[in-house]
């Protein structure tokens, strides 16, 4: 079953890896 | 009929920090169970099941602008529940209990706020909705 998410902010990767905007 | 699940590809490696996250490695695909608000998205990977950060995700088939809100220029009023401190560039630190204008409600969960001249991402779950008009 699906458990409650995590209740810290989400890490982000970064910047150089991130999605580039669409 | 069957349920189809979207698929994502991994950007970036992630290591899990808590025992209901999975660990991601670039390049793998994952199928998405649920999409949560927060940025934290419920995903299966093989034969793991766990939360992983949207933001490590691209979608397979193209951009998924249409999944995703336009940016609201005139803002909607939130109220800051946790103070968050910036840690990269783009980032805004705010205090408790300080009111923004949430101007664009991005998937990964880290939304765009502004509060006076200043913008930039605050962690969704941060944010309540508040009734004061702008």
């Amino acid at each position: 079953s699906i458990k409650n998410p995590p209740q810290n902010p989400p890490p982000r990767p970064p910047p150089e890896m991130r999605r580039k905007p669409a | 009929g069957p349920i189809i699940l979207d698929t994502y590809r991994v950007i970036a490696d992630f290591e899990k920090t808590s025992k209901h996250e999975i660990n991601l490695h670039t390049g793998d695909f994952v199928e998405i169970v649920e999409k949560n608000e927060n940025g934290w998205w419920f995903c299966q990977c093989e034969s793991k099941r766990g939360w992983v950060p949207a933001s490590y995700l691209e979608p397979l088939d193209g951009p998924e602008e249409a999944e995703e809100p336009e940016p609201d220029y005139e803002g909607e009023m939130h109220v800051t529940t946790q103070a968050y401190e910036a840690e990269q560039e783009d980032e805004i630190s705010l205090e408790v209990g300080q009111t923004v204008e949430v101007i664009h409600k991005l998937l990964d969960g880290w939304w765009v706020v502004r509060k006076g001249e200043q913008t930039g991402h605050y962690p969704s779950m941060f944010l309540q909705k508040s009734d004061k008009k702008n």
